[in-house]
């Protein structure tokens, strides 16, 4: 997965922290300071399909071929999410209860074009 | 994306860095509040004295370090143990005692579940915490009765009944899954523990709920997975 650089146009991870305390949430979140959310941002031209962040196969590679060779198909390319893992949070909730949970897929750890 | 359309992402980079970063944010707080199953965020008027935070948390900490099987063990016993699913998203919740009326020989705590998650979650597992403070030698009886108010609220059902020997002061743990899971079932988020003594004996529960030895339950839960409906 690449890592978006100041001048980077083609899909990467882009950064982004939410500070519990900049919102205002850090009386009732009381762990972690705040969420590494980070997002995908970039374009994904036509051989970039299903690279970097998909494992290369041999289904794969056979789609690649075809989307090679139909323009539209690979148009379509988007650059999303290919690996998440979950945010893990203390917090209070209505009732004043202290609620310990780990949300699946919260935080976007690499980027690919689909 | 659909053949024909844009990318859904190719939106956000159209806005301005200022716009872009409110977007994100919005994003951020629904994002978080829709998983928690939170219709807003909670407001926290009165927020736990951190000792008692610590201690808990440090409680959940020894048990799961008892309970902790090896790998490759089998699974004994009935009660259900943790174990994280694909997708299933687990809770822990610590709910902490609201002190109740009480005489010379009993002790009322209540404590009141979560309203934002009792529809969609089953308890796995749940142990309420009490710290005995000894008042003199020798053994000190207790019965603990779990205690379930009507959905009127005016009479109360006896879910559970358990007889200690308190020895010497220190924490306590009881099973108290079923009754948690009784509550969830029925809608309701109060439970109400009864700490009965003999006449005269004094309570080994500590007075003073204020620090690092207040009473909590500590019940740990996941997502109701919906039932499986096949089609023949």
């Amino acid at each position: 997965s690449i890592d978006c650089s100041g001048d980077s146009r083609t899909c990467c991870r882009k950064d982004f922290f939410v500070d519990f305390k900049e919102i205002g949430w850090e009386d009732w979140i009381i762990h972690p300071e705040g969420y590494h959310m980070n997002y995908c941002a970039g374009l994904c031209p036509r051989h970039m399909a299903a690279a970097p962040g998909l494992a290369a196969s041999f289904h794969t590679a056979v789609l690649n071929l075809i989307k090679a060779s139909n323009a539209e198909a690979a148009a379509d390319s988007c650059c999303v999410p290919t690996q998440r893992r979950p945010l893990s949070l203390l917090y209070y909730d209505r009732d004043g209860n202290i609620v310990k949970t780990d949300i699946p897929d919260m935080i976007v750890d690499a980027c690919g074009c689909t | 994306a659909a053949k024909g359309t844009r990318c859904p992402a190719c939106g956000l980079a159209a806005l301005a860095p200022s716009a872009q970063r409110d977007v994100l944010l919005a994003l951020a707080k629904q994002s978080i509040l829709s998983k928690l199953g939170l219709p807003d965020r909670p407001n926290t008027t009165q927020p736990m004295p951190r000792a008692a935070l610590l201690t808990a948390l440090h409680r959940l900490r020894v048990q799961h370090m008892d309970t902790a099987e090896p790998p490759g063990a089998p699974r004994g016993g009935s009660s259900p143990r943790l174990r994280p699913g694909r997708g299933l998203q687990q809770y822990e919740i610590l709910s902490f005692a609201e002190s109740g009326s009480s005489t010379s020989r009993s002790v009322l705590l209540h404590f009141r579940f979560t309203r934002d998650l009792s529809g969609s979650i089953e308890i796995l597992r749940a142990t309420l915490y009490l710290f005995w403070a000894v008042p003199g030698p020798g053994t000190h009886p207790v019965t603990i009765r779990l205690l379930q108010p009507d959905s009127a609220g005016l009479n109360t059902t006896v879910t559970g009944e358990s007889r200690l020997e308190v020895q010497k002061s220190g924490w306590t743990s009881l099973d108290v899954g079923q009754a948690v899971q009784q509550l969830f079932g029925h809608g309701s988020q109060r439970l109400t523990v009864e700490l009965e003594v003999p006449e005269a004996r004094g309570s080994p529960l500590l007075a003073d709920h204020s620090g690092s030895r207040w009473p909590f339950v500590a019940a740990q839960a996941r997502v109701r997975t919906p039932h499986r409906v096949r089609r023949r």
